[in-house]
């Protein structure tokens, strides 16, 4: 986007490509560039060096300037609950997570709450095992919320700090399955009122418009309150969270770069800017 | 829906007389609107609406009482031409066993689809035999041996060793006990990870597969483009299963890939379960992107 001596709608449209190649969605992307062209006009900017400044400034209040922090119980264990479509990265994310709060000393129970796909018990148990986590799990094809139910039990009486409860990957258009969340999040609140304390939505940064529909629906079923951003080590800029972030007010708190136990770090917004335009 | 946003479209625009090629481009911008919402790569549907301009400035467009109407027929029918034939055909061996490779980005269903794809062969009457290529996930070797023991269908591993001997072991087994089809799963990798995308070329030299597989999630977005290309520059694939068409994405993803590869979609899956695979229909996926 340079190269530009004046400001024109070539240098609009060049932003377009951008964002929209970013997976921004083009209806978020046009929101965005007639404010940015308002702040144009509003403050008579003549230099279009200084266009991109504005816009990155335009996306930072879609999405808050801020790192936003993981929530935590005021008492007692803290119960979070990692949702989303199937193959996005939930359950080596809670992998990763349970290894950082281990590093900080704390004491972490894992819920093997996906009691559905092929070895997925088998897969987060062995990274309960690398973070240095206790497992709780029932049978294949046991009741998720059982599950759920047994591991804040465990929390309880082992004075767990954390409890990070895995669910079966599914499609938010699968009513039967959503339902079972719920039921899931039910119990979970019933056993210990206030919990979960976070629902995270775990999204893959390779996914197009469709976070937009995952973020609304599982908002609506269980109440989501933070979204791991999964993969962002590979080319893909994972500007949907935009598209996201312009209809639900729900933070991006953590972000995949890799498949190894440590890849995992904050969301930093700036940051997150700054690389769509890499 | 599309149509319609056309329809309203030209009915403004030929509120001031006789319809141009101008219009027909102004128009062009609901199609443009579409298709990127569809998730379409930004650069495939520039050339996308080029080509459909071409052929919808035609008279019977721009004279046609429902011009809308006629625009969306030339957008349909370029778009599943794009897409290609019902062919869902696999390369066989003249010589069996047949090797087949699934290869993707993570969780974009490859071992999932490698259960589906030996349950398929095996309704054919051929004998499957399903390989653990994938020694790098947590239990994905236990995942595969689950779906092979829940079909009944074997499943070969020497646990987490190196790929390319297991792929080569695993076609001197297959010779030995008669399967004629060899499927092989791997790791899930990113394009851009030379090491690993070293280790699918050094399993391609080593046992020479007649099909390739790209697996794609339907929900890809502008990505799909980068991956498809350069796996396809990579492999040269002969292939792409398109996964999770079962949920309510739009799927541009298939017009990508198909745009930057040439090569064909043979498969779609709708599901987790082993019997959701289906052969490929490009004119269901048209309509589908279309909205
Ligand atoms: N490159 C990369 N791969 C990741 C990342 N996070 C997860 N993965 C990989 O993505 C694949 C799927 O991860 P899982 O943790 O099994 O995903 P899931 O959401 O639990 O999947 P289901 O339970 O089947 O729905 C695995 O191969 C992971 O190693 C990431 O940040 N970067
Ligand atoms: N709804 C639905 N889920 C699917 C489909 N195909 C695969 N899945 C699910 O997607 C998730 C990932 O599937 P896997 O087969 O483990 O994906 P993968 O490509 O082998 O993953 P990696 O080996 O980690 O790269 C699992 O939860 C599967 O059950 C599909 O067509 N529809
Ligand atoms: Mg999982
Ligand atoms: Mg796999």
């Amino acid at each position: 986007v340079t190269g530009h001596s004046h400001i024109d709608e070539e240098l609009y449209e060049e932003l377009e490509a951008i964002l929209v190649e970013a997976d921004v969605g083009v209806t978020t992307t046009m929101e965005i560039l007639d404010k940015v062209r308002e702040q144009v006009r509003a403050r008579s900017i003549k230099d279009p060096a200084e266009v991109k400044g504005i816009l990155k400034e335009a996306i930072l209040e879609v999405i808050g300037g801020e790192p936003s922090r993981l929530i935590e119980a005021s008492e007692g264990p803290t119960v979070i609950m990692v949702v989303g479509v199937n193959g996005v990265g939930k359950t080596t994310t809670i992998g990763k997570l349970a290894a950082r709060f281990k590093d900080a000393g704390k004491r972490v129970i894992l819920g093997a709450g996906d009691t559905f796909r092929a070895a997925a018990i088998d897969q987060l148990e062995i990274w309960a095992g690398r973070a240095g986590a206790d497992l709780v799990r029932h049978q294949e094809n046991s009741d998720p919320a059982a599950v759920a139910f047994d591991a804040l039990q465990a929390a309880r009486s082992r004075k767990a700090d954390y409890v990070i409860v895995d669910t079966a990957g599914r499609l938010h258009t699968k009513s039967n399955l959503m339902e079972e969340l719920k039921k899931v999040r039910r119990v979970i609140d019933r056993e210990m009122p206030g919990a979960p304390h976070e629902v995270l939505l775990v999204l893959d940064a390779t996914t197009g418009q469709n976070a937009v529909a995952q973020a609304r629906i599982f908002d609506e079923a269980v109440g989501v309150t933070g979204i791991a951003l999964t993969k962002l080590d590979g080319t893909a800029k994972g500007g949907v969270v935009v598209a996201v972030s312009r209809g639900l007010k729900i933070p991006v708190k953590l972000i995949g770069i890799g498949e190894q136990v440590d890849d995992l770090r904050d969301f930093v917004p700036r940051d997150f800017v700054e690389a769509l335009f890499a | 829906n599309l149509a319609a946003r056309l329809q309203e479209t030209f009915k403004r625009l030929r509120g001031k007389g006789k319809l141009t090629e101008k219009d027909v481009e102004e128009a062009l911008r609901e199609v443009k609107l579409a298709l990127l919402e569809a998730d379409v790569n930004f650069k495939v549907v520039k050339d996308f609406i080029g080509r459909v301009k071409a052929r919808a400035v035609g008279q019977e467009v721009l004279n046609s009482l429902t011009p809308g109407q006629q625009v969306v027929k030339v957008v349909y029918d370029e778009l599943t031409e794009l897409m290609g034939q019902t062919q869902s055909k696999l390369n066989f061996a003249a010589k069996p066993p047949t090797v087949i490779m699934m290869a993707g980005l993570q969780g974009s269903g490859k071992t999932t689809t490698a259960g589906k794809l030996a349950l398929y062969l095996h309704k054919q009457g051929r004998r499957p035999l399903l390989v653990a290529g994938d020694v790098y996930r947590p239990a994905a070797i236990k995942q595969l041996e689950v779906l092979g023991e829940q079909l009944g269908i074997p499943v070969f591993s020497m646990g987490q060793g190196n790929p390319v001997e297991i792929a080569k072991t695993a076609l001197e087994h297959a010779h030995s006990h008669g399967n004629d089809v060899v499927i092989i799963d791997t790791a899930g990798r990113l394009h851009i990870d030379e090491a690993l995308m070293e280790e699918l070329q050094a399993i391609r030299a080593a046992v020479a597969p007649q099909e390739i597989l790209l697996v794609v999630d339907a929900m890809t977005g502008q990505d799909a483009v980068q991956v498809a290309e350069t796996f396809n520059q990579r492999l040269e694939l002969d292939g792409v299963v398109l996964t999770k068409l079962d949920g309510d994405a739009r799927g541009g993803a298939a017009l990508s890939v198909r745009a930057v590869t040439g090569k064909p979609i043979k498969f779609g899956a709708f599901g987790e379960k082993m019997d959701a695979l289906e052969p490929f229909h490009p004119d269901r996926m048209a309509s589908r992107i279309l909205g």
